[in-house]
């Protein structure tokens, strides 16, 4: 192909997987947290750009025109003017990259545009084949890359700031951090009272997972610091005084407060995907209820004694559910561990003398994601969250996606919520230039 | 081929320079252009 640099760091190309697999990507407006998504409706088939010409004999660089044939997330497949149906000479392009630029770019350069060899012959006045073709059709607008750099940019998380974060050594509990590389939104968090060297968890900025300095102690949620830093919170809760480092409750995505005073209470049975194994959707009980509307949550039949293995949902989270949600989407529903024959939920809410958690609790709302079962994405591997893997929407359930790593078996499926910024569109890895992990290829034992 | 998916298009006039010469063609482009 005529791509310079495919795939970012570790290679992956899109554009030859997404033909031999003849599958499709989400668009880049499923992607609410990612560059360009609000408008990328403008970006449609058919549009034209100029793109460096690779088969062309002249000393310096050269442009031609091509056509947006297919969009695939942030790669289109592009064929130069002149090819007319000819798809053999197709190519894939990243159109947030340097690479693709809006039609009249090159004039502005003072550069020429040359047709590729093979098809320089093909007609005598390439003015009058441009001029029809161009006339009339679309290209991008002329700040286009600059767009895109401005959307990539953010301006509030910076290398320094501190975090309080969940602790991946124990759910349960929250830990001090530090950010030490910022990546399109991607936070890679040292913890402060680490002894390893690389002792980091990455996470998204607009993940649960991340919080405020002294939200925890405001929350009432479990925290892993120093007394030191415990006292520093009280204070600043009260003074609301911040250090310049501390990441404040402004910097964060405001969450859905719920109406009506109705509350969860302790006890309460719901189910709940499991956040130490994300493939299932397990029976569950509230076991806390904390400040600001958070919940502990446990998963039944697994739960240690100490609650170590507790997890935080917010009351408006898109991955806790009503008893018989499961059931009723026609998914399954993991039982508690050694739980003997059918489960069936009247019976065990009778045997364990315990009620199911109002319906009217639950946020319901389902906005208009456009993710489709077989829709390719880049996601992150929450069990291991520095990778990022080419994977395929496998069950939209509601807002619930089942997102399945290509290559892999299904019991390594995740369920992630269809705004989770832990989803990208094809392409968004080449643009970061961070490592895409690519299909896992099976080596058949000889 | 008036393209309708957006708040805001505009019509560009558009300078094509090849090796026969230089001319100029109108496209549309997304708002926002400047």
């Amino acid at each position: 192909t005529v791509t310079s640099r495919p795939g970012g760091v570790k290679g992956f190309d899109w554009g030859p997987y997404l033909s031999s697999t003849s599958s499709d990507a989400a668009s880049v407006s499923c992607f609410k947290h990612c560059p360009m998504s609000d408008n990328w409706l403008n970006i449609t088939v058919g549009m034209k750009v100029e793109i460096q010409n690779h088969e062309c004999d002249l000393p310096e660089h050269a442009y031609w025109i091509a056509t947006v044939i297919k969009i695939a997330g942030y790669k289109s497949l592009m064929r130069f003017e002149g090819f007319g149906n000819d798809t053999s000479y197709d190519f894939w392009m990243n159109l947030c990259t340097q690479d693709v630029h809006p039609v009249g770019w090159c004039a502005t350069i003072g550069k020429p545009l040359v047709p590729p060899k093979s098809i320089q012959h093909k007609y005598l006045d390439w003015k009058e084949y441009l001029v029809k073709r161009l006339t009339g059709s679309r290209t991008l607008p002329s700040n286009f890359y600059n767009k895109v750099v401005e959307s990539i940019s953010n301006h509030r998380f910076k290398k320094g700031v501190n975090v309080e974060v969940v602790d991946k050594m124990c759910v349960s509990a929250m830990r001090v951090a530090t950010v030490d590389e910022v990546i399109g939104g991607r936070l890679r968090l040292q913890y402060v009272d680490s002894k390893e060297e690389n002792d980091d968890f990455w996470c998204h900025m607009r993940s649960p997972l991340v919080h405020p300095i002294t939200w925890s102690q405001r929350s009432g949620h479990k925290l892993h610091a120093i007394q030191e830093y415990k006292n520093e919170c009280l204070n600043k809760i009260i003074t609301e005084n911040y250090h310049p480092t501390d990441a404040v409750p402004d910097m964060f995505h405001k969450v859905k407060e719920p109406m009506g005073d109705l509350k969860f209470q302790v006890g309460m049975k719901l189910e709940a995907i499991d956040p130490l194994n994300l493939s299932a959707i397990c029976v569950a009980t509230v076991m806390k209820v904390l400040k600001n509307n958070y919940l502990m949550i446990g998963i039944d039949g697994s739960m240690a004694q100490n609650g170590s293995d507790w997890f935080c949902y917010h009351t408006s989270s898109p991955c806790i559910f009503p008893v018989g949600f499961c059931e009723i989407n026609g998914l399954d529903l993991t039982p508690p561990r050694g739980y003997k024959g059918q489960f069936k939920w009247f019976e065990y809410l009778k045997q364990s003398k315990s009620t199911a958690a109002p319906v009217k609790l639950f946020d319901k709302e389902i906005p208009k994601h456009g993710f489709k079962p077989s829709h390719k994405v880049e996601a992150v591997d929450l069990m291991e969250p520095r990778l990022i893997c080419v994977a395929t929407v496998s069950k939209v359930v509601g807002r619930l996606l089942r997102i399945h790593f290509d290559g892999w078996e299904n019991e390594y499926d995740q369920w992630v919520d269809s705004e989770s910024p832990d989803l990208y569109p094809a392409g968004w890895c080449e643009v970061m230039n961070y490592g895409l992990e690519g299909p896992r290829v099976k080596v058949e034992p000889p | 081929d008036v393209p309708t998916s957006t708040k805001k298009w505009e019509q560009k006039q558009v300078q094509i320079k090849t090796l026969e010469g230089e001319f100029s063609v109108t496209m549309w482009a997304s708002g926002g252009d400047d």
